[in-house]
This record gives structure tokens, C-alpha cells and sequence, in this order.
């Protein structure tokens, strides 16, 4: 474990736990995309499909369980809840992410590690994630304003890929026997896919004026 | 050598 890690996973934590707050206290997903909450249940549950098979340590299996627990929690609120579901911006969030789903697990199928039942779902994961945040974007670009918990969720989410990023090239560097390119290439579209909305993002905070992707 | 399992990463 080292500091890159640890703040990436402490961020991936903040984005679930600010998401969780805007929607169990005001009781809104108002601008929240529940194509990519979706996706995202859909990567936790095909990456730690090894939960209790291996046990690396406490915190990683607490954090699995976490991020398991509130990516489906999430999803049932913005789906069966009576409040939440009301606020769901069902017109505006229309992007197909069928669209994304099979492409990624075809990708997996060729472009794997090991052609194994759970090196192939796990990498499907790792795929699915970098795009799992599209739905997500459209549907900001569509709201006409951005609410700010739903701004600082989409940040830290996009910010924790980044931190694993660094992660990434300091292991290779202390442990030299490590290297992962489809880890680092699906990290690296992931996090890129964040640019123009940390631009924006940042230039909004800067003049201190509500966030505003353009169409 | 074999790649590290990346597996001990969330």
C-alpha cells in the first residue's frame, strides 16, 4: 500500500459518500445518472467476484464490501425508492450503455491477461469502468445547472483514477518486477475522459460561479 | 517473471 493508493481509495470513498448524503438527506438524484450508477455496480460486481475467495487484507475486503454495498444501495434508491425516484432525471438520462457494455466485454475476451472465466470478467471490469462515467457526463452536459454535490461527486471520482495513476508508476518504479499496460491503458482513458470536466470544474470554482458544462 | 497479480488493488 502506498500514499498514492490509499488517498485514490479515500477519494473513490468521498465521490460514494457525498453521492450517498445528496441522496439520503435531500432525498434527490436530481442530475445523478442512473445509466452510470449502474455500470459502476456492474464493475464492483465482476472485479470482486474473488471477495471470498482470497483474502488480501481487512481493509481490502472492508472496501469491496463497501463499494459493493453502496454502488447496488445507489441503484435501488434512484430505482425503487418512493422520494429519490421522483428526482430522477429519466428524459435527460438516455444514453444507451448497452452500447458500452458489450464492447468492453468483447475487448476483454481479446485483449486479457489470462483467458480465464475471472481474469476475463475482472478485465471486463477494468474496461467497463474507464466509460462507466459517460452517461454520467451527457446527462451533465444536458442539466442545465449542476447542483454542487453533484459536481463534487463527478470530481472525486474522476480524481481517485488519477491518484491510482500515480499509483501505478510509483510501484513500477520500487517494485520493478510490476507492471500492468491494460491496467495503465484503461486507467489512463478513464482519467482523461475527466479532463474538460475538471476544466471546467475548476474554472467554476475559480470565479466562484455555478457549474456549467457546455452542450 | 511473472507479472505481479494486480489483485490487491480495489
Amino acid at each position: 500500500m502506498n500514499i498514492f493508493r490509499l488517498t485514490g481509495d479515500l477519494t473513490h470513498l468521498m465521490s460514494i459518500i457525498v453521492l450517498l448524503l445528496k441522496i439520503h438527506t435531500i432525498k434527490s438524484c436530481a442530475g445523478i445518472s442512473l445509466k452510470t450508477q449502474e455500470l459502476y455496480a456492474l464493475v464492483f460486481a465482476t472485479r470482486y467476484l474473488d471477495i471470498f475467495t482470497t483474502y488480501i487484507s481487512l481493509y481490502n475486503t472492508v472496501m469491496k464490501l463497501i463499494f459493493l454495498g453502496t454502488s447496488f444501495s445507489i441503484v435501488w434508491y434512484m430505482r425503487r425508492h418512493k422520494t429519490v425516484r421522483l428526482s430522477y432525471d429519466k428524459n435527460n438520462d438516455t444514453f444507451r450503455h448497452y452500447f458500452l457494455v458489450l464492447p468492453c466485454f468483447l475487448l476483454a475476451l481479446v485483449l486479457n491477461n489470462r483467458f480465464t472465466v475471472r481474469e476475463v470478467l475482472w478485465t471486463f471490469s477494468l474496461y467497463l469502468e474507464a466509460v462507466a462515467i459517460i452517461p454520467q457526463l451527457v446527462l451533465l452536459q444536458r442539466s442545465k445547472n449542476v447542483d454542487n454535490l453533484t459536481g463534487n461527486y463527478v470530481f472525486f471520482l474522476g480524481a481517485y483514477r488519477g491518484f491510482y495513476l500515480i499509483n501505478w508508476i510509483y510501484r513500477y518504479f520500487t517494485e520493478n518486477h510490476y507492471r500492468r499496460w491494460i491496467t495503465w491503458m484503461a486507467g489512463i482513458v478513464q482519467t482523461a475522459l475527466y479532463v474538460d470536466f475538471f476544466y471546467y470544474y475548476f474554472k467554476s470554482w475559480k470565479n466562484n460561479e455555478k457549474l456549467k458544462l457546455p452542450a | 517473471v511473472e507479472d505481479v497479480d494486480l489483485k490487491d488493488e480495489l
